[in-house]
């Protein structure tokens, strides 16, 4: 909580919405904010009641840059919303960036207005930051289905602590809200939060496949990336982390990098000039640098010129030398030009016309020092990228140390 | 991950601004041990900012750090003493 763990001191509390966003209509708007304070009321004694005009106890609003307070807005990206402690005048009031891209959707090209505003009316009511990743309290935006979206216990317990629970009974209901709108904008129906992962806070229907152990002899991966020097092996939902500092092997989740990426790569690859890792799944890809995803993503592989029968790849590898990246799926790889962001003529070839004694498909694929490295099955090639000679086979977890 | 070297001093500016904004760290500016108490009080912040999110504990502006920095973030501080 704040200091002094302020309250309000009644269980009606009123909020006006001063403006609204452009970005949205004003029902969308109206129907987050509200959704946001049933999530708040499903779970206390207290009652939201909106007015349409005078002072209310939180007062909503949309603004960019210096808006009046101490505490100026950034523009795009960084803070996205700030609320006050409840309190007599400013107190209990949200502000909402106006230079970030609001949605009702759920996408990695704008920021929900519910889930923001839900996170940001806790602070209304007297929450402060939660440091248990999946809560809602949690300081750093992240993007979830929020479709039947349920309050982390944590929250649960923080807003209970201050009001108590619900009048109605002892235990909070386990649903909030029916479905309402569609998770994203864009064609492909992709949900943008990851399952499995580490710490479930969400419903989901299956337990994940458990780690192989690296010194599994029958060990594949679905994708293999270099990334700023480090190699990440990726299988289901794990990740293998390689780094050139450290003897040990790192064992993460995809969900620990990018908790908003499907487990599950088709392929990956790194272009280090530009500091960027793509991702392929299915009929679509990401890239992100570090961390961060590219906004505008996913985008649909036929972007880079495949046609439209090809539905996922297989692999992926960049050559720095050549700048040229290869995809290969079934018997045949193309070559794309990074420079021009395009397919080169004359492909797709078949891999066994250029790559003697590689079997395919190809799983995964990286580059390290001059030479690409096949994954099939539990069997890795080490093939000389210029002569494009295969050097010798290897199994596929020899990188771990075993 | 590893840092992408040319950003660094980039990167030390926007971390002061980040634990200035969300982690109350002070910049004084007239202290006559500048630089070391700087960069002391800073790796404090930056220990505190790390234990915040479950980061390794470094006091160092490692890239791991310097990434969750850069996540879109709620203005309020982490910090008790945000008034």
């Amino acid at each position: 909580a704040f200091p002094h763990s302020p309250t309000w001191k009644k269980e009606e509390v009123t909020y006006r919405i001063l403006n609204y966003t452009p970005d949205m209509l004003q029902a969308d708007v109206e129907e987050a904010i509200a959704r946001a304070f049933q999530l708040w009321s499903s779970v206390t004694p207290l009652r939201f009641t909106r007015i349409h005009g005078g002072q209310a106890d939180i007062m909503i609003s949309f603004a960019a840059g210096f808006h009046g307070d101490f505490y100026s807005f950034d523009g795009p990206g960084g803070t996205l919303a700030h609320a006050y402690s409840p309190g007599s005048g400013i107190g209990g009031d949200a502000h909402f960036d106006e230079d970030e891209n609001w949605t009702k959707f759920t996408t990695n090209s704008g920021y929900n207005l519910f889930l923001v505003a839900a996170h940001e009316l806790g602070h209304s009511l007297g929450l402060s930051h939660s440091n248990v990743f999946g809560a809602l309290m949690y300081p750093i935006y992240m993007a979830t289905d929020t479709r039947n979206y349920q309050l982390h216990q944590d929250d649960i317990n923080g807003i209970q602590a201050l009001y108590g629970p619900p009048k109605e009974s002892a235990a909070p209901p386990t649903k909030a809200f029916p479905p309402q709108e569609p998770t994203d904008m864009v064609p492909a129906e992709e949900p943008t939060q990851m399952s499995p992962r580490e710490e479930p806070t969400e419903m989901t229907p299956s337990k994940p496949p458990q780690r192989p152990d690296d010194c599994d002899p029958h060990l594949t991966f679905d994708a293999i990336t270099t990334l700023r020097g480090e190699t990440l092996f990726f299988k289901d939902s794990y990740v293998w982390r390689k780094s050139p500092y450290f003897s040990e092997i790192e064992h993460d989740t995809i969900f620990s990098f990018w908790p908003s990426l499907i487990a599950g790569f088709d392929a990956a690859y790194e272009v280090d000039k530009r500091d960027r890792v793509l991702f392929f799944k299915d009929d679509q890809y990401w890239a992100v640098s570090g961390y961060s995803i590219d906004s505008g993503f996913p985008k649909p592989i036929q972007n880079l010129g495949f046609p439209t029968s090809v539905r996922k790849i297989d692999a992926a590898v960049h050559d720095q030398s050549t700048k040229r990246t290869y995809f290969f799926v079934g018997n045949k790889y193309w070559s794309f030009n990074e420079n021009t962001q395009s397919m080169e003529r004359g492909y797709p070839r078949k891999i066994a016309a250029d790559y003697h004694g590689i079997s395919h498909p190809i799983d995964a694929a990286f580059q390290k020092n001059g030479y690409f490295y096949f994954f099939h099955g539990s069997t890795q090639f080490e093939v000389d990228i210029k002569r494009k000679k295969l050097i010798r086979t290897m199994k596929s977890n020899s990188w771990f140390n075993c | 991950f590893p840092v992408a070297q040319e950003k660094e001093k980039q990167d030390v500016q926007y971390a002061k601004k980040y634990l200035e904004n969300f982690y109350d760290f002070k910049e004084e500016k007239h202290s006559l041990f500048r630089t070391k108490d700087i960069v002391n009080r800073m790796a404090d912040k930056i220990r505190e900012m790390q234990s915040f999110f479950g980061l390794e504990v470094t006091g160092e502006l490692n890239q791991k750090t310097l990434d969750m920095m850069k996540q879109p973030r709620c203005g309020i501080p982490d910090v008790r003493s945000y008034s």
